[in-house]
């Protein structure tokens, strides 16, 4: 009923929401019912599903001001398995009021989406770089999170700041937080510092907080946004979308353990 | 004396921290007295550096707390011509007193940054990714900016929203500020949707606002975060230094023009 998964980073660039777009859409085509949620004002999820800012009126910004219900902002996908809630525009979200009332926020988003949890399997948090305020609010409402991690040596290095990031949201806000996995992409066996990079992650990590999955640097992820479907809808037998279809599979047989 | 240039994007993973490395070490090359200001948190520019936290005890951070003076916190690099001054560490910067004080902040930072431009010719800000208040508090010290974007159709379809802020902090914030140019990067030649963005970039953009010089995707780049040199520092006889050596001197024949 409704598994939370927060895709966080402090590290941008990192695959956030080609990991949130490919694998709401993978979990749909397993039949799921999946909701994914804009937490990122840059909006790349909508770009991603086709939406343009002219196909919807509110977002979660409407949301985080009182200005409407969480069931009047959910939108149909090109999949019967798949409804998204956009961003919106957080321009008139004062930056200020935006972290003054985080309190506050942090309750209205999560009774929001825990009010819906009975209408999805699956629940999916696209959030912004950096640590900041929406990022924390999703790891409020999520069960565990999901850490994208890019291939390269600098993303290693940041690595440790989400952890503590998520540790201090664990220890303060949402204390049932856990870590689904550490996802590593945009595997490019192109440059040696690629494997250097995976073994130090199997190295140093706990192999549960590691997901056996590994994303590979393709062509398909980035086109994906001049077509507006994720790569998994647009080719599903394509090495990029079997790798997001084995992710959801992994996850799928762990929380069918749990 | 002390030309200020801002290199933002609210995109992450755009190349700023690469761009302010690269940048930095290639007017070192060319004898200019250069002054590297990190102002995101994640701290990017020092490990490329080869700066571990324990080097230094001040940064920025402190600044804007009232800590310490700017002049304490340079620090020499490989380099006579590069200076560096860390981020240092944000986490007792309370996220709510970041922001809540930030005319405060704003006119703080300005003031030292104004204190020791007769002390070089070029002084970089690295901004983090996203609309924040750092991004906009190194824009508030800066003459222009350098807008990195990736070759990637999502970077394209995103770059309005940076060029809006920059347009609201000219506004609002600091008539002076400029667009020194819009700088296309990790141009990779295998993919076909590289030539396709960088030619909407030069049919929808004036000519003056992108630069000339593309920065290809090298691995390079990568593998200096491994060792920490910028790239230019390690070979400069590599495509990959050959490309920042050629925007410094676009640059500063552009300066030259003034
Ligand atoms: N596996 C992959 N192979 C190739 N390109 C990829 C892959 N994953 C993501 N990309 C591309 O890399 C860029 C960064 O990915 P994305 O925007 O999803 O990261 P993000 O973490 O959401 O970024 P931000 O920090 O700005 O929110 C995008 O242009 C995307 O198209
Ligand atoms: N021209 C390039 N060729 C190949 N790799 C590059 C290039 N420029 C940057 N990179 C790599 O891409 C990743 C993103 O670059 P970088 O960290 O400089 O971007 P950023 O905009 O500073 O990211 P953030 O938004 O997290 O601050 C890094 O791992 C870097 O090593
Ligand atoms: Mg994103
Ligand atoms: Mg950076």
């Amino acid at each position: 009923m409704g598994k939370t998964f927060a895709i966080v980073s402090q590290k941008g660039g990192s695959g956030k929401t080609t990991t949130t777009l490919n694998l709401g859409a993978a979990f749909a085509v397993r039949k799921l019912r999946t909701l994914i949620i804009d937490l990122d004002p840059q909006g790349g999820s909508a770009f991603g599903l086709g939406f343009k800012p002219s196909d919807y009126e509110y977002g979660v910004a409407d949301l985080l001001q009182d200005k409407v219900g969480i069931r009047d902002l959910l939108l149909s996908t090109e999949s019967p398995y798949l409804r998204f809630i956009p961003a919106g525009n957080f321009n008139n979200v004062a930056e200020i009021d935006r972290f003054h009332n985080l309190g506050k926020r942090l309750s209205l988003l999560r009774r929001a989406v825990m009010g819906i949890r009975d209408l999805c399997d699956i629940i999916l948090f696209d959030t912004p770089p950096g640590e900041n305020s929406l990022s924390v609010s999703a790891m409020n409402c999520a069960d565990s999170v999901v850490i994208p991690l890019q291939c390269e040596p600098l993303a290693l290095r940041t690595l440790p700041q989400i952890l503590r990031l998520v540790r201090e949201v664990k220890s303060k806000v949402n204390p049932a937080l856990g870590i689904e996995g550490v996802l590593l992409t945009m595997y490019d066996v192109r440059y040696g510092f690629t494997e250097q990079v995976t073994e130090q992650v199997w190295r140093n990590f706990p192999r549960e907080l590691v997901f056996e999955t590994i994303i590979p640097r393709r062509e398909d992820f980035s086109k994906a946004f001049i077509q507006g479907h994720p790569a998994v809808f647009e080719n599903p037998l394509s090495p990029a979308s079997l790798a997001y279809l084995q992710l959801a599979d992994e996850i799928i047989a762990k929380l069918a353990r749990e």
